[in-house]
């Protein structure tokens, strides 16, 4: 009997595990309401990936999104080229420093872009391993919750019949009712080709036990 | 009437309970394996985290060389003026004309609004604007205030799951060894492993 499971010692069942089923909840309740919000974007850096969507919202907001078309206009572009040096050498010199500290700026900002999308992956990624650990372990987490008391048996056979006992069992099957720990009766019917003398009978029947019982639980 | 005798009764059950240890069982080394997988994708995480903090160092300083050269170039903006004032004269009523256009056929909705805005800002800005780029510069500002925030908001979510899940493994049987069958060491006793999620130093916190 691996009940308490004698390799972690004695505390009970209930005890170890009755929480899980809230704090793997919490956790993923922590986790998703913020990725799962539309609002949630990432901030596009240039004009060239910035999709049309925001370029229509920087219009809206305050015209700056205009001048990034500059490019189209030639008067516009004549501007970007005055070369102010004859009167103020200085002038070049640091719109020379400004423009490349601005490159500098923009590749690392999108380089910023560019791990924050990593990130937030990772998060995902997190995010999908808290929902595998919710499927493969809050039904043990809620078990535990209806363990009352320390019964040696953790699946309880309370009533087995047939069709000769019982009518309402198809011919050459079998019924049986059961019980997960503390849990509500679970009926199992198991078809004729596994007999009740077959050694695969009462495997049958606590996997059909567990089936249901998770299927309950998802929903 | 029962079909079967207590005794065959208590014997399925033991046969039953056995499979339900086993899945049990099965359920505990998933979840000792999915607690490695949450420990890989934290420890990147981290060396992600490592990686923004660089990034986010040279952006701020590139920021900062750019903004010092803005104000300086601002100081003493009267230079080629003429010549930039006459070319903005000229850059403007183009410049409208692009963006309505675009607007229209893009964005659809309210350009009449919208010019108004336009031509109100077009008459506020100087062409000394658009020669700094101040439009680009004003963008990454923007930029750099987003991804503060966005970085903010995921930091905030993942420290509230990470709690969650160092009292999760932590504070349950994860945080002992199996016990070998010849040696019996009260739970109590177990030399608790650093945190989940986080370095020693949150345990001495």
């Amino acid at each position: 009997n691996i009940m308490p499971f004698p390799m972690f010692g004695p505390p009970n069942f209930p005890d170890m595990f009755q929480s899980f089923f809230d704090m793997i909840h919490q956790a993923q309740q922590a986790m998703d309401v913020q990725f799962h919000r539309p609002s949630f974007h990432f901030p596009e850096l240039s004009a060239e990936n910035n999709d049309s969507r925001s370029v229509c919202k920087e219009i809206r907001h305050n015209s700056t999104g205009c001048l990034k078309m500059k490019d189209q206009c030639a008067k516009c572009q004549e501007i970007l080229s005055v070369d102010c040096s004859a009167t103020n050498p200085a002038q070049n010199q640091l719109r020379q420093e400004l423009n490349s500290s601005l490159q500098l700026a923009e590749k690392f900002t999108e380089l910023y872009d560019e791990l924050l999308q990593s990130y937030q992956q990772n998060m995902f990624n997190t995010s999908a391993l808290l929902k595998q650990l919710d499927e493969q372990f809050s039904w043990v987490s809620q078990l535990a919750n209806l363990t009352q008391n320390e019964d040696q048996y953790s699946l309880h056979v309370t009533t087995v019949a047939s069709h000769s006992s019982d009518s309402s069992v198809p011919n050459g099957f079998t019924k049986v009712v059961l019980k997960l720990f503390d849990s509500d009766p679970i009926t199992v019917t198991v078809p004729a080709d596994v007999s009740r003398n077959n050694p695969k009978f009462m495997e049958t029947v606590a996997e059909k036990a567990l089936q249901e019982y998770r299927q309950h639980l998802r929903e | 009437e029962q079909e079967v005798s207590e005794r065959e009764l208590q014997e399925m059950s033991t046969e039953g309970t056995k499979y339900v240890n086993k899945e049990v069982k099965n359920s505990l080394k998933e979840l000792k394996q999915i607690k490695t997988l949450m420990e890989h994708k934290n420890d990147e995480r981290k060396s992600l985290l490592g990686n923004l903090e660089e990034a986010r160092k040279k952006k701020e300083e590139a920021l900062t060389d750019t903004k010092d050269a803005e104000m300086k170039l601002k100081a003493s903006q009267e230079v080629c003026n003429e010549t930039m004032m006459a070319l903005w004269e000229e850059c403007k009523p183009c410049l409208k004309q692009t963006c309505m256009k675009f607007y229209a056929r893009v964005c659809r909705s309210g350009s009449g609004l919208v010019g108004r805005q336009l031509e109100e800002f077009l008459n506020q800005s100087s062409p000394f604007y658009l020669w700094i780029n101040g439009d680009r510069i004003d963008s990454l500002l923007e930029n750099d205030r987003q991804q503060n925030h966005v970085l903010d908001a995921m930091e905030d979510r993942f420290n509230r799951v990470s709690s969650i899940m160092d009292d999760l493994f932590q504070d349950s049987f994860f945080s002992r060894e199996p016990l070998d069958t010849f040696h019996f060491s009260p739970f109590g006793s177990s030399p608790r492993r650093p945190s989940f999620f986080h370095s020693k130093s949150r345990l001495a916190r």
